[in-house]
């Protein structure tokens, strides 16, 4: 130690203490699931685990919407003729694509990852439920589902978010003759006796990524929250509380025959872009954004007192990469 | 990415769901 020259005692410090620090944290990973299970044998329910503050902030310190603009820049450079059918049958294999319901099957058609990502489907390939009043948008994965207790709605089960802090305040298109309800959620239900639901479906990178009117309803109003692009998998869902306040998003609200509805579009590191199909002042992942900030539209104009009418099944938006 | 749905509806509305479960695009969510 005394002997060693000075350059290698600096080269020799920080090699151990990353080797222990890490490994100590990985013991204590390792330690933590072994005592999650041997609860769950006891039958126990575990609260969820979920990320500190500093965890969240260092999470939202990475740079996603530049990587997710990078991203998107670099799946619209368009593929050699001959480079396409490997390069998607890559993404095909890895992510589960189902091309035979693609409208356009042949690979060679999509100039660029960003087409086949925004790929249409068979006109027949979903047949749109007429017996149910509410249908899924999209395809994916059901995380969470049910009623609104208080204002808390949940991402996934036993993690919840602030209902106003998602959807932001109520933009009333008229006064209010009354002063609005005491709780947020009390301001959404118009009629007696009714109640509030959610539900919250994620859509894996290799789903068709179009989204569709989940019921026949009128669109009022659209809300665009510039924000984080982190990804929002099961995973995350369940670790970081308030994600999807946290990341980009779109909401649009109205109303349907039973009163109020909203269907809103979170983006997602990969999948940074949302567009809505009428909208075309709405622009996300733009370089910059004031944090907290949301940009309203209103669809209720002079000539068209509903807003948008929509009809169950119709093409609404869709995500796109970067 | 993610799809939230809140909407207000009566209390005999029920969900034709199972947390987890994969659904596509037009397939039941939930009726009176």
């Amino acid at each position: 130690f005394h002997t060693a020259p000075v350059r290698s005692l600096f080269l020799l410090r920080p090699v151990p203490i990353l080797l222990a620090t890490g490994g100590g944290y990985a013991g204590y990973r390792q330690y933590e699931k072994y005592r999650d299970r041997k609860l769950e044998k006891l039958g126990l329910e575990i609260p969820p685990k979920l990320a500190s503050r500093w965890e969240v902030s260092l999470y939202k310190s990475v740079p996603t919407r530049l990587l997710s603009r990078a991203c998107g820049r670099l799946n619209q450079v368009e593929l050699p003729y001959w480079l396409r059918r490997p390069v998607y049958s890559l993404y095909i294999w890895t992510f589960g694509v189902n091309m035979t319901e693609a409208a356009v099957e042949d690979l060679h058609h999509y100039r660029n990852l960003s087409e086949l990502f925004r790929r249409k489907l068979k006109p027949q390939a979903r047949p749109v439920c007429g017996l149910h009043c509410v249908t899924s948008p999209s395809d994916g994965k059901i995380l969470t589902f049910g009623q609104v207790k208080n204002s808390e709605v949940e991402q996934v089960k036993g993690v919840t978010y602030s209902l106003e802090s998602f959807l932001g305040p109520r933009a009333f298109t008229e006064d209010l003759p009354f002063p609005p309800a005491s709780s947020f959620r009390n301001q959404l239900v118009t009629r007696e006796g009714n109640e509030l639901y959610h539900c919250v479906i994620y859509l894996a990178p290799g789903d068709y990524h179009c989204f569709h009117s989940p019921t026949d309803w009128t669109i009022a109003h659209r809300r665009h929250f510039p924000g984080s692009l982190m990804s929002v998998n099961p995973g995350m869902a369940r670790w970081i509380k308030e994600l999807f306040c946290h990341n980009e998003r779109v909401v649009l609200t109205g109303d349907w025959k039973h009163g109020f509805f909203s269907l809103t579009a979170v983006g997602a590191t990969n999948v940074g872009s949302i567009r809505i199909h009428f909208d075309r002042e709405l622009h996300t992942n733009s370089p910059r954004y004031s944090k907290g900030s949301y940009n309203d539209l209103s669809f209720v104009t002079h000539a068209n007192k509903e807003g948008i009418l929509m009809r169950k099944g119709e093409p609404l938006g869709e995500f796109n990469l970067g | 990415s993610t799809i939230v749905l809140i909407f207000e509806a009566p209390k005999d509305f029920n969900f034709r769901l199972k947390a987890g479960q994969k659904i596509r695009f037009g397939e039941a969510l939930g009726s009176l």
